[in-house]
């Protein structure tokens, strides 16, 4: 006899957010580029029932991007999400769970994140400094700036570029450049770095440690470059999905597809 | 000459009565937005 076709779930039942609670966290643990996504709303659920205890369910998430990058060891909970004046990233994603005995496991997931767009910010608040191109001249050259500030007075490990991560430019009253980073500490202190004779690396996966930089250039009516890098410490990574397999710089685009 | 008729409003016997404290089901989906919408 058919199992008995499941009632009709609420986009806002408990059980709908418990499987939204399941996707959101996977999405942010297989991702390993920008920043980690907040649950903003369950846009629509199906419930396919297979047999008894065993259903598969389609998710459509709306999530919105938080402040965290995605190295970070912030706890989920605790990460802010971007505020519409700092030009949020939405993300749309579908997910297929399955709920096997009561217990929710993703089956597949396929993510879009786009940024709002410049109008609604501007028409909200017109002085916004908007999201620039990640491999803008003026960014590139704040980046590449900032990291060489830290590391010349740093008394820590070189620090090494592994993606930047969200940039804004504002042109008045005074010409802004802000940016976002993610580093990695290499074998090499910031004075052996110097030498060239040495060829920094970064550490292991059994002692890497990442960090997140902020950074803003004032370059009109004055320069003025001022540099935040906190590392994180070293995290045990998550064994199923490479962490950054090399240095290189990877720049995290918004309006990217993950699946 | 076409003109667009105005739709009669329903008669109010026409209209089902509702037990007194009827709360229509919020409607499934979409569900709440937990910041703000883009």
């Amino acid at each position: 006899v058919p199992a008995a076709t499941p009632a009709p779930l609420g986009c806002d039942d408990p059980e709908s957010e418990a499987a939204a609670e399941v996707a959101v966290n996977y999405i942010n643990d297989h991702s390993r580029h920008g920043y980690k996504f907040a649950l903003n709303r369950i846009k629509n659920i199906r419930v396919l029932r297979q047999e008894l205890n065993n259903d598969v369910i389609f998710l459509e998430l709306d999530l919105l991007e938080t402040t965290c990058h995605i190295l970070s060891p912030t706890p989920l909970a605790n990460c802010t999400v971007r505020s519409f004046k700092e030009h949020a990233v939405e993300g749309d994603c579908d997910v297929k769970l399955q709920k096997l005995d009561g217990k929710f496991s993703v089956l597949a997931s396929k993510c879009h994140s786009h940024a709002d767009s410049s109008e609604d910010v501007l028409q909200l608040c017109p002085e916004c400094p908007l999201l620039a191109s990640l491999n803008n001249t003026e960014v590139l050259t704040t980046v590449t700036a900032a990291l060489s500030d830290h590391n010349s007075k740093t008394a820590g490990a070189y620090l090494r570029l592994l993606e930047i991560g969200r940039a804004r430019i504002q042109h008045r009253p005074v010409h802004i450049i802000s940016v976002e980073f993610a580093v990695a500490a290499t074998n090499c202190s910031a004075a052996e770095a110097k030498d060239n004779g040495k060829a920094c690396q970064l550490l292991p996966d059994d002692q890497s440690n990442f960090g997140f930089c902020t950074a803003t250039q004032v370059t009109q009516p004055s320069q003025d470059l001022r540099v935040d890098c906190q590392l994180y410490g070293h995290q045990v990574p998550t064994a199923d999905v490479p962490l950054f397999s090399r240095p290189g710089v990877i720049y995290s685009q918004q309006g990217q597809d993950t699946s | 000459t076409v003109a667009k008729r105005a739709v009669a409003e329903v008669a109010q016997h026409d209209k089902v009565p509702r037990p007194v404290g009827f709360v229509p089901p919020a409607p499934p989906c979409p569900g709440k937005i937990r910041h703000f919408k883009i």
